[in-house]
């Protein structure tokens, strides 16, 4: 564990938390994408099946039980609980065109070509285009709430700090992963328009909205 | 197996 990688857990679950928080304490889940949350719940799931299987240490276990509980939690909260409030109208990103896809790369390009691993695979390649359909609900709608903003951007910053997490990695004890390393890279690409819109506007208070 | 199957990240 390097101090960038712990960042960079840190990040994933604050923001995590924040959507939690932001849509059980206004009671609407206006502006987020149900997709792309169905999407994460996806992606921990087929991610973390050795859960029970493969201990690794109390910290791994319980931020995996974390993860999965809140993305399950927030998928209800969207579907469930608030969904008079959920903007099917925007929310239309296929995500079949990001399942499908990655299912199919996942059996072509793995480690290994074991259950586990292909699912493992998958969850890496999934996650990388997870969010598409967020960013697609804020194009369409032309902004976002600030809390949203904070949200994206601790998410996107997560998988940032797990690429410097991998250089300090690959430089310290040769360790290197091009499928995770590559996948992450171009997770992290799909935000570079929203960080500069969230550093050159949110940064100095204003909203963020994308120029129409 | 090598270590990389031994997946210690989240």
């Amino acid at each position: 564990m390097n101090v960038f990688r712990f960042l960079g857990d840190l990040s994933h679950l604050v923001a995590i938390v924040i959507l939690l928080l932001k849509i059980w304490k206004t009671r609407s889940c206006s502006g987020i994408s149900g997709r792309s949350q169905i999407l994460f719940a996806i992606v921990f799931t087929t991610r973390y099946l050795d859960l029970f299987s493969n201990f690794i240490s109390v910290y791994n276990t319980s931020m995996k039980i974390v993860y999965i509980t809140c993305s399950y939690a927030t998928v209800y909260l969207i579907y469930g609980k608030f969904k008079a409030t959920y903007d099917f109208n925007h929310d239309t990103f296929r995500i079949e065109f990001l399942l499908v896809p990655s299912a199919i790369l996942a059996f072509l390009v793995n480690h290994d070509f074991s259950p586990l691993e292909i699912l493992w695979t998958f969850s890496i390649y999934l996650e990388s285009v997870a969010i598409l359909p967020q960013l697609f609900l804020v194009s369409k709608t032309g902004e976002a709430e600030t809390i949203t903003s904070h949200y994206l951007f601790a998410l996107g910053s997560y998988r940032l700090l797990y690429l410097l997490n991998w250089l300090w990695r690959y430089f310290s004890q040769g360790f290197y992963d091009l499928i995770a390393l590559l996948s992450g890279i171009l997770q992290t690409v799909l935000y570079c328009d929203f960080f500069y819109l969230y550093i050159s506007k949110v940064l100095k208070g204003k909203k963020l909205s994308l120029p129409a | 197996h090598d270590k990389r199957l031994f997946h210690d990240e989240l």
